[in-house]
């Protein structure tokens, strides 16, 4: 099974 | 003031086709330098990144930095009242409220101007660091939207796993499994149908389809497509835009629970 994480885990908010 | 004009409209509307399976409204950054989009998918996974110089346009003046927010089902609307080979020009005022999209025959026996009213949209800029990536696939854009399409027959997701040998694309579900392996090629005469690979180590990451087949949209904008990857980062999925500028696209990989 895998889980779909958003770009947020990755990038920071400028 | 601001206003860009291209030769061909039908540029535009591959820009637009490239953008709207994953956006319903953007941004539109415009300064001297020329147009910059960032903009996420509403569920965040994916994110595209947009850059049009000024010197690709046939001419181009931007007085003011100037956001444009769009509906992107109205402008493929308007597009869609343009032929490809009209000349297309874009304007809008100094804190404008609407944008017009001109478009003019050929001949220059037809010219038509189509308004469309701004949207202040609330924008979510990422910060995207520069990466040097363990891998870079350069091949063709066809190749790469044919893999995605049969792929996801298969599954919500495909496995690219890439080594000094090649890459492989997988993907198993309900039916069965599909993989597709392809090697790097030496073809010097048919620069265009090359595979290459820029390998600094193995990376093996997972993405799902649905997003892979939307970047795909991008393929009529170039005959070229780059893969990057690194683990446990986004993948960078890249189409230069001759003379023009480039889309990126980044999504991020799918991890195990």
């Amino acid at each position: 099974p895998t889980n779909q994480p958003t770009l947020m885990n990755f990038f920071k908010k400028k | 003031m601001f206003e860009a004009r291209l030769v061909s409209s039908g540029t535009l509307k591959k820009v637009l086709d490239a953008i709207k399976d994953l956006l319903n409204e953007a941004s539109f950054d415009c300064s001297d330098t020329g147009i910059q989009l960032q903009a996420m998918d509403s569920s965040h996974v994916s994110l595209v990144s947009l850059s049009l110089r000024a010197d690709g346009f046939d001419k181009y003046r931007c007085d003011r930095n100037l956001t444009m927010g769009m509906n992107l089902a109205s402008m493929t609307k308007i597009l869609k009242c343009a032929n490809n080979d009209d000349t297309v020009t874009v304007k809008a005022q100094d804190d404008a409220d609407c944008v017009t999209f001109v478009f003019e025959s050929k001949k220059q026996e037809k010219i038509s101007d189509y308004e469309m009213k701004l949207m202040n949209l609330d924008q979510e800029h990422l910060g995207i660091p520069e990466t040097d990536f363990s891998c870079v696939i350069h091949m063709p854009s066809g190749e790469f939207s044919r893999i995605c399409r049969d792929l996801s027959q298969f599954g919500e997701s495909v496995i690219i796993s890439c080594t000094k040998e090649g890459v492989r694309f997988s993907s198993s579900g309900d039916i069965g499994s599909a993989n597709i392996k392809l090697a790097q090629t030496n073809n010097i005469d048919k620069e265009e149908e090359t595979v290459s690979i820029d390998l600094q180590e193995p990376v093996t990451l997972t993405f799902a389809c649905q997003y892979l087949n939307s970047f795909t949209k991008a393929t009529p904008l170039s005959n070229r497509v780059s893969l990057s990857m690194s683990a446990n980062v986004p993948l960078v999925v890249e189409y230069e835009i001759p003379d023009l500028g480039h889309i990126r696209y980044y999504l991020a990989p799918k991890i195990e629970e």
